[in-house]
């Protein structure tokens, strides 16, 4: 008698159902319109499959973005897993591009999908790439901007895998003061 | 359990060809 084990032909669970979305600025069209779900998966395997299919974000055009999300989260501020959260921020120079954006990018979708920071990993929402002509942004998105124990955790966590200098510090800001901000620059709740 | 996962064992899966 031949009996199959399950770990040579069952996919690998993830702790989470996620989605990715990819935004493409197109000015004719609303911002939500321009907002389109790509798919989603719960498997080690799935992730795989849709990974190694799609470009790599410094092959994407000015303006687009990609958007891995818990599913039922949208990756929008006014979502009510948002609204009272904010993100960690790396902002990288135009050299980066061709450097660290894909590897980057790489890193933190495994820290999501792997559930990288522990018990802090409930207090993620999702994470976030932005490519644009004066430096791409990455971003890891979180519940709440008053957990700082879970949001420091993250930080650490993070930038420890992304092997960035601990004299490079990154900043965690709200998505309140993000969208209500005047100028440029918004200010760091949190950084490490 | 929670399932966590480090990245040398999800970096194990990334070109095994989906069987199921």
């Amino acid at each position: 008698t031949v009996v199959a084990n399950p770990e040579e032909y069952m996919k690998h669970p993830l702790q989470n159902k996620w989605a990715l979305w990819y935004f493409k600025n197109d000015k004719s069209k609303s911002w939500t319109e321009n907002l389109r779900l790509i798919a989603k998966f719960d498997t080690v395997e799935d992730f795989w499959a849709l990974y190694n299919h799609i470009q790599q974000p410094s092959k994407l055009g000015f303006g687009c973005d990609y958007c891995l999300f818990k599913d039922g989260i949208k990756p929008m501020w006014e979502d009510d897993r948002n609204k009272l959260g904010g993100r960690w921020l790396m902002t990288l120079n135009k050299q980066q591009r061709h450097n660290d954006l894909d590897r980057y990018w790489m890193e933190t979708l495994l820290c999501l999908i792997g559930e990288s920071f522990g018990e802090a990993s409930e207090d993620v929402c999702g994470a976030v790439v932005n490519v644009r002509p004066k430096g791409d942004k990455l971003a890891i998105w979180t519940g709440n901007c008053e957990n700082k124990e879970a949001i420091m955790t993250i930080g650490q966590q993070y930038k420890e895998r992304l092997s960035i200098p601990s004299k490079a510090l990154i900043g965690y800001q709200s998505h309140d003061d993000t969208s209500s901000k005047s100028g440029s620059t918004t200010k760091n709740i949190f950084t490490v | 359990g929670k399932k966590q996962y480090d990245r040398e064992f999800l970096l194990g899966f990334q070109f095994m060809a989906a069987c199921v």
